[in-house]
C-alpha cells in the first residue's frame, strides 16, 4: 500500500520537502553505529619484528561508527551524552556530536629482545580494546 | 594513586638514573632514555627508523622464553590467568663475560666454577624483584636414571674497577640445593633471591659472582645405577632470570583485578537462595563433578 499511501499524500499536496522516507530516517538507528572493529597487524609489517619476538600478530581493535541519539542505556554513556547531542542539534553545531572511543581494555603480554641482547617478557595494561562507548 | 605512586617512582628513578619519562616526546630519546617497552614504539614512531641494532641473545636463552611465552599468555598474547598474577616482567640475562677457574672434576661431579658477570642496566626502578635464579641447560639431552643432589657455592664480588675494596667485602653464600633430574630433562634452576635482592633493589647495574656446583651420585644408589656419571661438562655457564613485578601505570597488574573483582559465588551468596541448593543434591552433583573432573 506504500504507493497508495504516497499517491494520496501528494494529492493533499504534503510539502515536497516532506518525504516519509527522509523523515522516518532520523529515528532508525544509523547504519554505521558506534561499535568495535579488528585490525590485526604482525610487527613484521611495522618492521618490528627484529625486537618483537612475540606475539606475531597483534590486534589492537577500535572503535568507529555513529552515535545513535538515545544512547543511554546501549553504551553505557553518561546523561552529558544526551546533552551534548541535544547541544549540537538545537543550539550550536560547532560543538561536536558524542565520539564513538573505547571504554574498555584488555592488557597484551610482549617478548622482546633488548638492545644489550638480553630478553624481556612484559605484560602491558590497556593494549586491546575491548568494548565502545559514545563520549 | 597506582598511577601516582608509578610516577612518584619513575620520577625517583629518574633522578636515580637520569632516565627520561618514558612518555615525553619533547626532547629526542637517546640510548639511555629507553627504559622499557613503549618508549622504543614511541622512539620509532618519534624518528620513524625501525629500532636501533640490537646484540643478538643467545639461541638457548630465546627458545626458553618463547616456551615461558607460550605458558603465560595464549597465541594472540592475552595474559593467561593461570600464571602467577604477582609479577608482570620476567627478564633472563645472559653473562657477558665468563671465565672458567677451577677445571671440573668428573668423579666427584664437580662444574668447573665459571666467573659470571651480568649487565642488569634493563632492570628500570619501578622494576621491583620477587625471585631470581641462575638457568643451567645442558648443550644435549641427556637423561639420568633418578634424582641428583647438588651444592651450589656463589660468591658476589664487587665489580673489578672497584679493587680497592678488600676481598672481605665478598659475600658467600653456600646453597645446599637439591632437585630432582628426570629423563630429557634441559633446564634447571638455582634460585638466589636472598644475595641478588639486595643488589637489584639498590640498582646495581652489573653483578659479578662465581658459581661453583658439585653434583654427587643419589643417596644409596650403587653403582651400577647409574649407566654414566654426571657428566658435568654437558652443563653450559647458566643465565640469570629475574622476575618482576613492573609498578608503572603501564604495565598490567594481573593482581590488582584479581582482588578486586567479585566471584560469581559471592554474589549468588548475596542473592541468599541462589547459591543454597540441597545437600544430597550438591553433594552428589559435587561428587560427579568431581569424578568427571578426574
Amino acid at each position: 500500500g506504500w504507493e497508495t499511501v504516497s499517491l494520496a499524500l501528494n494529492k493533499t499536496l504534503v510539502p515536497t520537502s516532506l518525504n516519509l522516507s527522509e523523515y522516518f530516517k532520523q529515528f532508525v538507528f544509523p547504519q554505521h553505529e558506534c561499535e568495535l572493529h579488528d585490525f590485526r597487524l604482525s610487527f613484521s609489517q611495522l618492521k618490528w619484528d627484529n625486537w618483537i619476538v612475540a606475539p606475531h600478530r597483534y590486534n589492537p581493535r577500535y572503535c568507529k561508527g555513529e552515535c545513535p541519539r538515545a544512547v543511554g542505556y546501549r553504551y553505557g554513556s553518561p546523561v552529558h551524552t544526551m546533552v551534548q547531542n541535544i547541544i549540537h542539534e538545537k543550539l550550536d553545531s560547532s560543538v561536536p556530536r558524542p565520539s564513538c572511543v573505547p571504554a574498555k581494555y584488555s592488557p597484551l603480554s610482549v617478548l622482546t629482545i633488548e638492545p644489550d641482547g638480553s630478553i624481556a617478557y612484559k605484560e602491558y595494561e590497556d593494549m586491546i580494546a575491548t568494548q565502545c562507548t559514545c563520549r | 594513586s597506582q598511577a601516582s605512586r608509578g610516577e612518584t617512582q619513575i620520577a625517583a628513578g629518574a633522578e636515580l638514573k637520569s632516565k627520561a619519562e618514558p612518555w615525553s616526546l619533547l626532547r629526542p630519546l637517546d640510548e639511555r632514555d629507553r627504559s622499557d617497552f613503549l618508549s622504543p614504539v614511541f622512539r620509532v614512531l618519534y624518528d620513524g627508523q625501525g629500532g636501533t641494532p640490537r646484540l643478538q641473545p643467545d639461541s638457548r636463552a630465546l627458545r626458553y622464553m618463547k616456551r615461558l611465552y607460550k605458558t603465560y599468555a595464549t597465541k594472540e598474547g592475552i595474559p593467561k590467568s593461570n600464571r602467577s598474577p604477582f609479577y608482570n616482567t620476567v627478564r633472563l640475562f645472559t653473562s657477558c663475560a665468563q671465565r672458567k677457574r677451577a677445571p671440573g672434576d668428573q668423579a666427584t661431579g664437580s662444574v668447573p666454577s665459571v666467573d659470571l658477570l651480568f649487565n642488569l642496566d634493563r632492570v628500570t626502578a619501578v622494576e621491583n624483584l620477587l625471585k631470581s635464579v641462575l638457568l643451567y641447560t645442558f648443550s644435549n639431552s641427556i637423561s639420568f636414571p633418578s634424582a641428583v643432589k647438588c651444592v651450589c657455592n656463589l660468591v658476589i664480588k664487587e665489580p673489578e674497577f672497584s679493587s680497592r675494596i678488600p676481598s672481605r667485602a665478598q659475600s658467600s653464600f653456600n646453597f645446599n640445593l637439591q632437585f630432582e633430574i628426570k629423563k630429557k630433562y634441559r633446564w634447571f634452576e638455582v634460585d638466589v633471591t636472598t644475595p641478588l635482592r639486595p643488589l637489584v633493589a639498590s640498582n646495581k647495574r652489573s653483578i659479578h659472582m662465581s658459581v661453583n656446583l658439585t653434583c654427587e651420585r643419589g643417596q644409596g644408589q650403587d653403582s651400577s645405577a647409574w649407566d654414566k656419571p654426571f657428566n658435568v661438562t654437558l652443563l653450559v655457564p647458566p643465565s640469570l632470570l629475574l622476575y618482576l613485578n613492573d609498578t608503572s601505570a603501564q604495565a598490567y597488574h594481573g593482581w590488582y583485578s584479581l582482588r578486586y573483582k567479585r566471584r560469581p559465588s559471592q554474589r549468588a551468596d548475596q542473592n541468599g537462595g541462589l547459591s543454597v541448593c540441597s545437600k544430597g543434591k550438591g553433594s552428589a552433583e559435587g561428587v560427579r563433578s568431581s569424578r568427571h573432573r578426574r
